[in-house]
C-alpha cells in the first residue's frame, strides 16, 4: 500500500458515494447513464469473485463489499426507485459493442486460461471502457450537471492515481501487470478530454456544456 | 502463485 494506491481507492470511493448521494438527494437520476452503472456493477461482480477464494486483508474485503454494494444500489435507484427520472432516450450507447469485444479479448489475452482468471481479465478490460456510455450521453445532450462532473473527475482521478501506484510498485516492488497497466492507461486516456473541460470550465464556476 | 500481479488491488 502506498499513498497513490490509497488516495486512488479513496477517490474511487468518493466518486461512487457522490453519485449515490446525488441521485438520492435530488430524487432523480437525470443525466446519469444507467448503462455505465450496469457495466460497473458487472465489473465489480466479475473482479471480486476472489472474495470467495482468497483473503487478502480486512481493508481489501471491506472495500470490495462496499464497491459492489454501492454499484448495485446505484443500479437499483436508476432502474427501479427513480426509474421515472431515467433519461433512457439519451442513454443510447450500444453496450454490446463493448461487452462482446471485451469478452473476446479477455479469452484471447489473459494470464491463465481459467474461469476466475478470465473473468478477472474481463473486468479489467471492461472497466477501462465502462464510462463510455456516460461520456456518450453527455456528448449527446451537450451538458452535464456540476455534481455529475465531480463524480466523473473523481472516477478519472482514481485510475490516474493507480498509474502512479503502478510506477511506484515497479520501482519499489519490482513487478508489474501488463494487462492492468495497458487497460489502466486506456481508461485514463478516455478521461483526458473531460479533465480538460473540468479544469477550464467547472473549476472556474461554469456549467459543463459542450459547443453545439 | 499469483498469476495476475495486482490481485491485491481493487
Amino acid at each position: 500500500m502506498n499513498i497513490f494506491r490509497l488516495t486512488g481507492d479513496l477517490s474511487h470511493l468518493a466518486a461512487i458515494i457522490i453519485l449515490l448521494l446525488k441521485i438520492w438527494k435530488s430524487r432523480s437520476c437525470a443525466g446519469i447513464s444507467g448503462k455505465s452503472q450496469i457495466l460497473f456493477a458487472l465489473v465489480f461482480t466479475t473482479r471480486y469473485l476472489d472474495l470467495f477464494t482468497s483473503f487478502i486483508s480486512l481493508y481489501n474485503t471491506c472495500m470490495k463489499l462496499i464497491y459492489i454494494g454501492c454499484a448495485y444500489a446505484t443500479v437499483y435507484l436508476i432502474y427501479a426507485k427513480f426509474r421515472a427520472t431515467y433519461d433512457g432516450n439519451h442513454d443510447s450507447f450500444r453496450v454490446e459493442f463493448l461487452v462482446v469485444p471485451v469478452g473476446g479479448l479477455s479469452v484471447l489475452i489473459n494470464h491463465d486460461f481459467s474461469p476466475l482468471e478470465i473473468l478477472w481479465t474481463f473486468s479489467i478490460y471492461l472497466e477501462s471502457v465502462a464510462i463510455l456510455p456516460q461520456l456518450f450521453m453527455i456528448s449527446k445532450t451537450g451538458e452535464a450537471e456540476t455534481i455529475t462532473t465531480h463524480y466523473l473527475f473523481c472516477l478519472g482521478l482514481y485510475r490516474a492515481l493507480y498509474l502512479f501506484n503502478w510506477i511506484w510498485r515497479f520501482y519499489f516492488e519490482g513487478f508489474f501487470d501488463m494487462i492492468a497497466i495497458v487497460a489502466g492507461v486506456v481508461q485514463t486516456v478516455l478521461y483526458c478530454d473531460f479533465f480538460y473541460l473540468y479544469v477550464t470550465k467547472v473549476l472556474k464556476g461554469k456549467k459543463l456544456s459542450l459547443p453545439a | 502463485l499469483v498469476l495476475s500481479g495486482f490481485k491485491d488491488e481493487l
